[in-house]
């Protein structure tokens, strides 16, 4: 038997929204300690990890693991009747073929609930390694979301740069170059509006950008996201899901032919 | 430039 309980729906409906449309399908991963959850794009360019940790839910009740094969776009349409406030609770019988997901306004007046045809997912497990990075840098999410849509505008690829001076972001096209900058800023009383790099040495990749816009659709879940970068390694992008767990995602960078 | 793959930076598990 597996059960969890989220006090607010809205939650999970941002965290789905932030997935869809870079994978289609994954599996849950249910075990005692959580939901995780790993999935790369069609072309094998970047990565999904969920972690939702059990001790972030309301109730939560796993006696045996799960892998529960979940088509996004299908369960994005469930989550969409279930208001922003409601209760969500997730449930699913051992070795179920489906997934219960239960519905309850905030004054529990109005309970629905709606079962998701759950399906065989092969999927294949990489390897993530713990590992220092040259240059973690935390910023507004919005500013993130801001960056890379309008560097879209100029050009396909992005050269992220992390100095002392600050982390740049350029692009070029048809129409001209971009260069846009973000310093250590620790001035603004919100911690969520500040920027904060830490150097251990200057790194500079090569993305397209457009799976960072991609990325950007998980902006609604928390105000400052972390980006990390290592010469020659994928770059982390990662949200914060408040005391839940986090979002990250993994992209290739470029190489030299 | 061409575009990296993340199974060349990740060993499958």
């Amino acid at each position: 038997m597996f059960e969890a309980r989220l006090p607010q729906a809205a939650v999970l409906k941002k965290l789905v929204e932030a997935l869809k449309e870079l994978v289609t399908e994954g599996n849950f991963d249910v075990s005692p300690s959580g939901i995780s959850l790993q999935a790369m794009d069609s072309s094998h360019v970047c990565l999904v990890t969920l972690q939702l940790n059990d001790d972030g839910f309301e109730h939560f009740r796993c006696d045996r693991n799960m892998s529960m094969g979940i088509h996004f776009g299908n369960l994005s349409k469930i989550l969409k009747c279930a208001g922003n406030e409601d209760t969500i609770t997730l449930k699913a019988e051992d070795n179920a073929d489906q997934l219960t997901l239960m519905f309850e306004s905030a004054n529990q007046d109005r309970i629905s609930d709606f079962d998701l045809k759950l399906m065989s997912i092969e999927s294949e497990h990489l390897g993530i390694p713990d590992q220092d990075y040259s240059a973690e840098v935390k910023m507004p999410s919005a500013e993130y979301q801001r960056i890379v849509r309008d560097l879209t505008s100029m050009g396909d690829t992005v050269l992220v740069s992390a100095t002392k001076e600050g982390i740049k972001f350029s692009t070029s096209g048809d129409i001209g170059t971009a260069n846009i900058t973000l310093r250590h800023n620790t001035t603004p009383e919100k911690e969520d509006e500040q920027t904060h790099i830490d150097l251990k040495e200057p790194v500079a990749l090569t993305f397209a950008l457009r799976y960072l816009n991609n990325f950007a659709k998980a902006t609604p879940l928390t105000p400052q996201v972390k980006l990390s970068l290592t010469k020659d390694l994928p770059v982390v992008v990662e949200y914060k899901v408040g005391e839940l767990g986090q979002v990250r995602f993994f992209l290739a960078p470029k190489i030299d032919d | 430039m061409h575009q990296g793959q993340l199974t060349a930076f990740f060993p499958r598990t």
